[in-house]
């Protein structure tokens, strides 16, 4: 700033300058990202307002464990499906997580949010298939490795939360990034397709709490 | 702790808000909309070393310390946060997913010298 020309507004121009870089540079350094995120696609806005009022009214009570731990860093992830082409038998709805290699991820909740549609006079029953899912096209066919199976009962349109705990944890120490999820509906259940995705302001969404270890978090706390 | 005015030359907390639709970052942050960033300035004279922002005993002791030990000439303070408060982000990731976080000891509250 002292190299800049002796003026009032300058000096402040070049402050704000100076302040604004300080911030962004402090803000990605805390959140532990290179560069600020690029958005690949936009999600409908009235997805993104109802996935958070879901999470505020289900919001997750902090148990003794996570006040215990309060120091390490705890992260809220809410991740919405990307529709795949249709497999032979139900809906692909594709997730995407991404953490570094020298993260230690400790997945405490996981839940499935999924809204039905399902006419009112109608009692339909789902089978939920879980799969990690590798590169693009390791879709149809092969040996895919089944993380869960549940089973869901549906009577009348709504919205269904499916716990995914165990599963999350094993799939995220793997090297897999992407988790696929496959619906089988029985009896007259119509077309399972129109039922999830109806309209996209009812985007399935899962919602995972996760912890964060740095590598030597233990060395640093002795 | 003070609350830096215009001219000011005491340790004290200047205040800055970045908003993020300025630096085009309101796309991926969605809450909050801007960031306090404030920072400590000013002059530590070595008499209010320890203070204000810290317990009055804490600088009595220092001051104290200071007399007793004849360090005018080579000791020095500086101006520094005496306390922060966590802020709460709620952004994109690069995969369109809703991450929510809170950064501990994020923004200053009070400055005080060392």
């Amino acid at each position: 700033a002292a190299a800049e020309p002796r003026c009032p507004a300058c000096a402040a121009a070049a402050e704000r300058r100076l302040l604004e870089e300080a911030a962004k540079r402090q803000l990605l350094e805390k959140l532990r990202l290179r560069e600020r995120p690029k958005l690949i696609h936009a999600v409908p806005r009235a997805a993104v307002a109802r996935a958070l009022r879901r999470l505020q009214a289900g919001g997750a009570r902090r148990g003794p464990e996570e006040e215990e731990e309060e120091e390490e860093r705890s992260y809220e992830i809410i991740s919405f499906a990307e529709p795949e082409p249709r497999s032979p038998s139900g809906l692909g709805l594709r997730f995407q997580f991404s953490h570094t290699q020298d993260q230690d991820i400790h997945i405490l909740q996981a839940q499935l949010w999924l809204y039905l549609r399902v006419p009112q006079d109608l009692v339909t029953s789902l089978t939920l298939r879980i799969f990690p899912a590798g590169g693009e096209g390791e879709v149809a066919g092969g040996n895919r490795t089944l993380l869960s199976e549940q089973q869901l009962r549906a009577r009348g349109s709504g919205w269904h939360t499916l716990t995914l705990m165990p599963t999350l944890q094993s799939f995220f120490e793997g090297e897999g990034r992407t988790l696929r999820l496959e619906l089988e509906g029985h009896g007259d259940g119509g077309d399972i397709m129109a039922m999830v995705n109806a309209s996209w302001s009812h985007q399935p969404f899962l919602v995972a709490k996760a912890r964060l270890r740095e590598p030597g978090h233990h060395m640093a706390k002795r | 702790s003070l609350r830096c005015s215009q001219n000011s030359n005491l340790c004290c907390r200047r205040d800055y808000y970045v908003d993020f639709r300025d630096i085009g970052w309101n796309d991926w942050i969605i809450k909050p909309e801007g960031y306090q960033i404030n920072y400590c300035v000013g002059q530590c004279p070595l008499h209010v070393a320890g203070s204000p922002g810290m317990a009055s005993s804490f600088h009595t002791a220092v001051f104290n310390l200071v007399k007793a030990n004849n360090i005018q000439a080579s000791g020095h303070s500086c101006c520094v946060p005496t306390r922060r408060r966590p802020l709460s982000v709620l952004y994109f990731d690069r995969h369109s997913n809703i991450v929510k976080t809170d950064i501990p000891d994020m923004i200053v509250d009070a400055c005080g010298c060392s």
